[in-house]
Protein backbone atom coordinates (compact mmCIF):
# COMPACT_ATOMS: atom_id res chain seq x y z
CA UNK A 1 0.00 0.00 0.00
CA UNK A 2 1.26 3.15 -0.87
CA UNK A 3 2.14 5.84 1.76
CA UNK A 4 0.04 9.30 1.22
CA UNK A 5 2.80 11.66 0.81
CA UNK A 6 1.79 14.88 2.79
CA UNK A 7 3.83 17.04 0.24
CA UNK A 8 2.68 20.50 1.44
CA UNK A 9 5.79 20.15 3.83
CA UNK A 10 8.98 21.60 3.54
CA UNK B 1 -1.02 23.95 8.95
CA UNK B 2 -0.52 23.91 12.70
CA UNK B 3 1.28 25.53 15.58
CA UNK B 4 4.19 22.83 15.35
CA UNK B 5 4.60 23.37 12.21
CA UNK B 6 4.93 26.88 11.76
CA UNK B 7 6.87 27.11 14.90
CA UNK B 8 9.55 24.72 12.76
CA UNK B 9 9.40 26.64 9.56
CA UNK B 10 10.05 29.68 11.62
CA UNK B 11 13.54 28.22 13.16
CA UNK B 12 14.01 27.25 9.90
CA UNK B 13 13.74 31.26 8.69
CA UNK B 14 15.42 32.39 11.30
CA UNK B 15 18.78 30.08 11.50
CA UNK B 16 18.75 31.26 7.82
CA UNK B 17 18.66 34.64 8.83
CA UNK B 18 20.96 34.19 11.55
CA UNK B 19 23.55 32.35 9.14
CA UNK B 20 23.18 35.26 6.54
CA UNK B 21 23.56 38.29 9.17
CA UNK B 22 26.34 36.66 10.74
CA UNK B 23 28.64 36.64 7.73
CA UNK B 24 27.59 39.97 6.19
CA UNK B 25 28.06 41.46 9.47
CA UNK B 26 31.03 40.19 9.87
CA UNK B 27 32.24 39.92 6.66
CA UNK B 28 33.42 36.21 8.27
CA UNK B 29 32.41 33.16 7.19
CA UNK B 30 34.54 31.43 9.82
CA UNK B 31 32.86 27.88 11.47
CA UNK B 32 30.22 27.58 8.71
CA UNK B 33 30.97 24.34 6.87
CA UNK B 34 30.55 25.37 3.22
CA UNK B 35 30.01 21.38 2.26
CA UNK B 36 26.65 21.49 4.70
CA UNK B 37 25.49 24.64 2.73
CA UNK B 38 26.23 22.41 -0.66
CA UNK B 39 24.32 19.79 0.55
CA UNK B 40 21.07 21.74 1.73
CA UNK B 41 21.75 23.16 -1.91
CA UNK B 42 20.96 19.70 -3.08
CA UNK B 43 18.91 18.88 -0.81
CA UNK B 44 16.50 21.79 -1.83
CA UNK B 45 17.33 21.22 -5.65
CA UNK B 46 16.14 18.51 -5.44
CA UNK B 47 13.20 18.74 -3.34
CA UNK B 48 11.44 21.89 -4.61
CA UNK B 49 11.24 20.50 -8.37
CA UNK B 50 7.85 20.01 -7.66
CA UNK B 51 7.77 24.18 -7.80
CA UNK B 52 7.40 23.51 -11.30
CA UNK B 53 4.48 21.17 -10.99
CA UNK B 54 2.33 21.59 -8.66
CA UNK B 55 1.09 24.79 -6.50
CA UNK B 56 0.20 24.08 -2.97
CA UNK B 57 -0.15 27.51 -1.43
CA UNK B 58 1.59 31.35 -1.49
CA UNK B 59 3.45 30.24 1.81
CA UNK B 60 4.53 27.15 0.06
CA UNK B 61 6.55 28.46 -2.87
CA UNK B 62 7.49 31.32 -1.15
CA UNK B 63 9.84 29.70 1.39
CA UNK B 64 11.00 27.08 -0.51
CA UNK B 65 12.26 30.23 -3.35
CA UNK B 66 14.28 31.48 -0.12
CA UNK B 67 15.35 28.44 1.14
CA UNK B 68 16.75 28.01 -2.69
CA UNK B 69 17.84 32.28 -2.63
CA UNK B 70 19.67 31.84 0.82
CA UNK B 71 21.63 28.70 0.44
CA UNK B 72 22.61 29.52 -3.06
CA UNK B 73 23.58 33.08 -2.07
CA UNK B 74 25.86 31.82 1.56
CA UNK B 75 27.50 29.44 -1.25
CA UNK B 76 28.04 32.18 -3.41
CA UNK B 77 29.84 34.50 -0.52
CA UNK B 78 31.73 31.53 0.40
CA UNK B 79 33.22 30.68 -2.50
CA UNK B 80 33.50 33.82 -4.58
CA UNK B 81 33.00 36.50 -2.10
CA UNK B 82 36.60 38.62 -2.27
CA UNK B 83 36.40 39.30 1.69
CA UNK B 84 34.25 36.76 2.70
CA UNK B 85 35.96 33.61 1.04
CA UNK B 86 39.05 34.21 2.83
CA UNK B 87 37.87 33.68 5.85
CA UNK B 88 36.81 29.77 5.27
CA UNK B 89 38.06 27.14 7.31
CA UNK B 90 38.91 25.30 4.33
CA UNK B 91 41.49 23.15 5.59
CA UNK B 92 39.15 22.07 9.09
CA UNK B 93 36.30 21.52 6.29
CA UNK B 94 37.18 18.60 4.97
CA UNK B 95 34.57 16.33 5.73
CA UNK B 96 33.93 13.74 1.92
CA UNK B 97 30.31 14.33 1.67
CA UNK B 98 30.34 12.27 -1.68
CA UNK B 99 30.38 9.10 1.10
CA UNK B 100 27.08 10.66 2.49
CA UNK B 101 25.61 11.62 -1.17
CA UNK B 102 26.19 8.27 -2.77
CA UNK B 103 24.45 6.04 -0.02
CA UNK B 104 21.80 8.08 0.27
CA UNK B 105 20.99 8.44 -3.52
CA UNK B 106 21.24 4.76 -3.31
CA UNK B 107 19.39 4.19 -0.61
CA UNK B 108 16.88 6.40 -2.90
CA UNK B 109 16.58 4.07 -5.67
CA UNK B 110 15.79 1.40 -3.70
CA UNK B 111 13.28 1.92 -0.63
CA UNK B 112 10.81 5.08 -1.97
CA UNK B 113 7.11 5.36 -3.05
CA UNK B 114 7.64 5.70 -6.57
CA UNK B 115 9.88 4.71 -9.18
CA UNK B 116 9.76 7.97 -11.14
CA UNK B 117 12.72 10.33 -11.44
CA UNK B 118 10.58 13.13 -9.49
CA UNK B 119 9.83 10.72 -6.81
CA UNK B 120 14.00 9.51 -6.07
CA UNK B 121 14.93 12.58 -6.18
CA UNK B 122 12.57 14.01 -3.89
CA UNK B 123 13.14 10.85 -1.51
CA UNK B 124 17.19 11.11 -1.74
CA UNK B 125 16.21 15.00 -0.91
CA UNK B 126 14.66 13.43 2.09
CA UNK B 127 17.62 11.14 3.22
CA UNK B 128 20.30 13.71 2.29
CA UNK B 129 18.75 16.33 4.78
CA UNK B 130 19.03 13.94 7.80
CA UNK B 131 23.09 13.95 7.42
CA UNK B 132 23.70 17.15 5.96
CA UNK B 133 24.13 19.07 9.25
CA UNK B 134 27.67 16.51 9.87
CA UNK B 135 30.18 18.19 8.24
CA UNK B 136 28.91 21.26 10.31
CA UNK B 137 29.05 19.68 13.35
CA UNK B 138 32.37 18.11 12.62
CA UNK B 139 33.84 21.61 11.87
CA UNK B 140 32.31 23.00 15.10
CA UNK B 141 34.08 20.14 16.57
CA UNK B 142 37.44 21.38 15.19
CA UNK B 143 36.95 25.08 16.13
CA UNK B 144 38.00 26.13 19.33
CA UNK B 145 35.87 29.14 19.25
CA UNK B 146 32.31 28.67 18.30
CA UNK B 147 31.18 31.85 18.12
CA UNK B 148 27.42 32.82 19.29
CA UNK B 149 25.71 33.48 16.29
CA UNK B 150 27.33 29.95 14.45
CA UNK B 151 25.84 27.81 18.07
CA UNK B 152 22.72 29.67 17.90
CA UNK B 153 22.72 28.79 13.72
CA UNK B 154 22.82 24.85 14.87
CA UNK B 155 20.52 25.40 17.70
CA UNK B 156 17.80 26.70 15.95
CA UNK B 157 18.16 24.37 12.99
CA UNK B 158 17.81 21.16 15.50
CA UNK B 159 14.57 22.61 16.89
CA UNK B 160 13.03 23.56 13.63
CA UNK B 161 13.53 19.48 13.66
CA UNK B 162 12.33 18.88 16.92
CA UNK B 163 9.26 20.81 16.10
CA UNK B 164 8.39 19.16 12.88
CA UNK B 165 8.41 15.61 14.91
CA UNK B 166 5.90 17.28 16.99
CA UNK B 167 4.07 18.51 14.05
CA UNK B 168 4.13 14.80 12.51
CA UNK B 169 2.27 13.52 16.07
CA UNK B 170 -0.49 16.10 15.58
CA UNK B 171 -1.28 15.45 12.56
CA UNK B 172 -1.38 11.77 12.43
CA UNK B 173 -3.72 12.59 15.65
CA UNK B 174 -6.09 14.85 13.93
CA UNK B 175 -5.45 13.98 9.97
CA UNK B 176 -7.12 10.22 8.53
CA UNK B 177 -4.85 8.29 6.60
CA UNK B 178 -2.20 10.53 7.58
CA UNK B 179 1.47 8.89 7.44
CA UNK B 180 4.86 8.89 5.29
CA UNK B 181 7.33 6.31 7.16
CA UNK B 182 10.21 7.02 5.46
CA UNK B 183 9.97 11.03 6.34
CA UNK B 184 9.73 10.42 9.77
CA UNK B 185 12.22 7.37 10.22
CA UNK B 186 14.73 9.97 7.94
CA UNK B 187 13.32 13.02 10.48
CA UNK B 188 14.09 10.90 13.50
CA UNK B 189 17.57 10.05 12.31
CA UNK B 190 17.83 14.07 11.66
CA UNK B 191 16.95 14.88 15.01
CA UNK B 192 19.27 12.30 16.71
CA UNK B 193 22.32 13.69 14.76
CA UNK B 194 21.52 17.22 17.33
CA UNK B 195 21.36 15.70 20.28
CA UNK B 196 24.75 15.64 21.32
CA UNK B 197 24.82 19.07 20.12
CA UNK B 198 22.23 20.19 22.08
CA UNK B 199 23.60 18.67 24.91
CA UNK B 200 26.27 21.16 24.74
CA UNK B 201 24.47 24.05 23.74
CA UNK B 202 22.21 23.94 26.66
CA UNK B 203 25.34 23.21 29.23
CA UNK B 204 27.27 26.42 27.97
CA UNK B 205 23.87 28.43 28.09
CA UNK B 206 23.70 27.33 31.96
CA UNK B 207 27.01 27.76 33.05
CA UNK B 208 27.09 30.85 31.31
CA UNK B 209 30.71 29.71 29.18
CA UNK B 210 31.48 29.62 25.56
CA UNK B 211 30.22 26.90 23.69
CA UNK B 212 33.14 24.08 22.67
CA UNK B 213 32.37 20.84 21.50
CA UNK B 214 34.41 17.82 23.09
CA UNK B 215 36.40 16.49 20.49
Amino acid sequence: VREKIAKDEL
Amino acid sequence: MNIFRLAGDMMHLFSIIVLLLKINATRSCRGVSLKTQELYAIVFVCRYLDLFTSFISLYNTTMKLIFLLSTFTIIYWMRFHKVIRVTYDREQDTFRYQFLILPCFLLALVLNNEFSAMEVLWTFSIYLEAVAILPQLVLLQRTNNIDNLTGNYVFLLGSYRALYILNWIYRFMTEPNYRQYLVWISGIVQTIVYIDFFYYYIRSWRNNEKLSLPA
